[in-house]
């Protein structure tokens, strides 16, 4: 049986930021991180999701731990001119991944992973995928646990990774 | 100059579910993806952000157009099992995607897409990230003129990709 997940990594010292309740208008994420782009500061794990108020929406992301304050610092401007409600920091953030060909082409991968971390009591802060990669942001002290619980689900250890 | 975008996709007829505030405690997200499992329905983009409430969340994903009825079915039995808000859909979604090595790496590359779609007049629905890759979900009715306005703007026209 090829094994759908081939390996497990863990990003530690990030922190996450939100701006929150945008206009949900054409070149207010250009801005948003055409401000970041100038600081040169580095994002990662950009998230816009489905805003039940359609004329507005929330961006989430992804910075190292050391930039939090100058991003803060951007995207605190950024809010005042683009009239958004405010900002949201949190520097609890270490990002648990499991890498694999075609991840998501099987139904049940996302789901096994996300409810092992649920019977180990670990809150899963945000969520991200793409066809190959399934990653979940939790809190840094539970970082090493969830990697063990991940890594013994999917039966990693097996191969040398 | 090594190039970041090396080229561009596009993924139509897709559609996107969101559940509302659920509790933010863990397990929900599993069960909110076995139950899907379940159906063998293939989610994709699976995005939870960062939800000015802690205690609760809202996570969104995509799936193909003609999963949409039953992924919304099971979607809203979920939903009252966990007594989230509620369950919204939008059947109108394109994924426009650029792909390179080390693309996040390089603070402006997302900065330009997202005001290349903006000067254009192109609303952006939804954005997920990795360390390869950059989507945006737009409106089924702009995405060849979003394709376009990308593959313009990263040159791609020039490599045989
Ligand atoms: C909302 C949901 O992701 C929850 N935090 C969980 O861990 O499953
Ligand atoms: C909110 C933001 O993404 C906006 N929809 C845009 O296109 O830039």
């Amino acid at each position: 049986i090829q094994r759908p997940v081939s390996g497990v990594t863990l990003d530690r010292n990030q922190a996450r930021l939100a701006i929150l309740k945008v206009p949900d208008r054409p070149g207010v994420a250009g801005e948003v991180f055409g401000a970041l782009a100038e600081r040169r500061i580095s994002v990662d794990m950009i998230i816009q999701a489905f805003h039940e108020d359609r004329s507005v929406n929330d961006i989430t992301f992804v910075v190292k731990r050391e930039d939090l304050a100058p991003a803060k610092e951007s995207l605190t401007a950024v809010a005042a001119r683009l009239c958004a409600e405010g900002v949201l920091a949190d520097e609890d953030v270490a990002k648990v991944s499991i890498v694999g060909a075609a991840l998501m082409d099987q139904p049940g991968v996302a789901a096994s992973m996300f409810s092992a971390l649920g019977r180990a009591g670990i809150n899963i802060k945000m969520i991200s995928t793409s066809e190959i990669r399934i990653s979940c942001a939790v809190s840094d002290s539970e970082a090493e646990r969830a990697v063990r619980i991940v890594h013994d689900l999917f039966h990693l250890g097996e191969t040398d990774s």
